[in-house]
């Protein structure tokens, strides 16, 4: 799943 | 990081420190809605738990820090520093009323299900509508300060320049995130018609106005 790098977004 | 991330981020920040600055000197917290103020605190506390245990980098740290204690200063100075002047007459808009359904929706539709992630699909679901008393309060006040507007059109261009991060991250780094995504639509869209007053009003100098 794409959203793992999400977290590194505020 | 990407430029249109970065300058969301930074507009955000804009937002935040314009809303604190506009209550602390005019020592008055008119045409603000404290109902979103407490929304945005509740949205930043549940997004970034991971603050301590999670680092990613210092400006990741540091934004997330700030984020933090600016809403909580905002909050402090409407509800108790400059509570006399608090609007609650024109702040009605019930919380609970997209609070609840919100936390409804991030209990059914998430990446994970543990309690971390729920509370960062909750924060990413809220963080769309806790706007919704503030327009709304505009809307019964029929108009809004300038600073305010500003502060509005800020909190509004960062969460659409994060839309442009996201098609710049699929295409460049094939990464998507369909929640945040469609919950950074909808929060853009919500904005829509102040962005519209805003620029014909407000960037010619007039009041924000809403027709009566």
């Amino acid at each position: 799943k794409y959203s793992e790098d999400t977290k590194d977004e505020l | 990081m990407n430029i249109f991330r970065l300058v969301g981020d930074l507009s955000h920040l804009l937002a935040i420190l314009l809303l604190l600055w506009k209550i602390w000197k005019t020592r008055s917290c008119a045409g603000v809605s404290g109902k979103s103020q407490i929304m945005f605190g509740l949205v930043y506390i549940t997004r970034y738990l991971d603050l301590f245990t999670n680092f990613i980098s210092i400006y990741n740290t540091t934004m997330k820090a700030i984020f933090i204690a600016v809403a909580i200063a905002t909050i402090y100075l409407i509800y108790f520093k400059f509570k006399a002047t608090y609007d609650s007459n024109h702040d009605t808009f019930r919380m609970e009323f997209l609070i609840v359904p919100v936390g409804g929706l991030a209990f059914l539709v998430n990446h994970d299900f543990t309690a971390l992630e729920i509370l960062w699909t909750f924060s990413i679901y809220l963080e769309s509508v806790a706007i919704l008393p503030q327009l709304f309060m505009i809307s019964k006040t029929g108009e809004a300060e300038t600073i305010t507007s500003h502060y509005l059109f800020a909190l509004g261009s960062y969460r659409a320049l994060y839309i442009v991060n996201w098609v710049y991250r699929y295409y460049f780094e094939g990464f998507f995130d369909l929640i945040a995504i469609v919950a950074g639509c909808v929060q853009t869209i919500l904005y829509c018609d102040f962005f519209y007053l805003y620029v014909t009003k407000v960037m010619h100098g007039k009041k924000l106005s809403l027709p009566a």
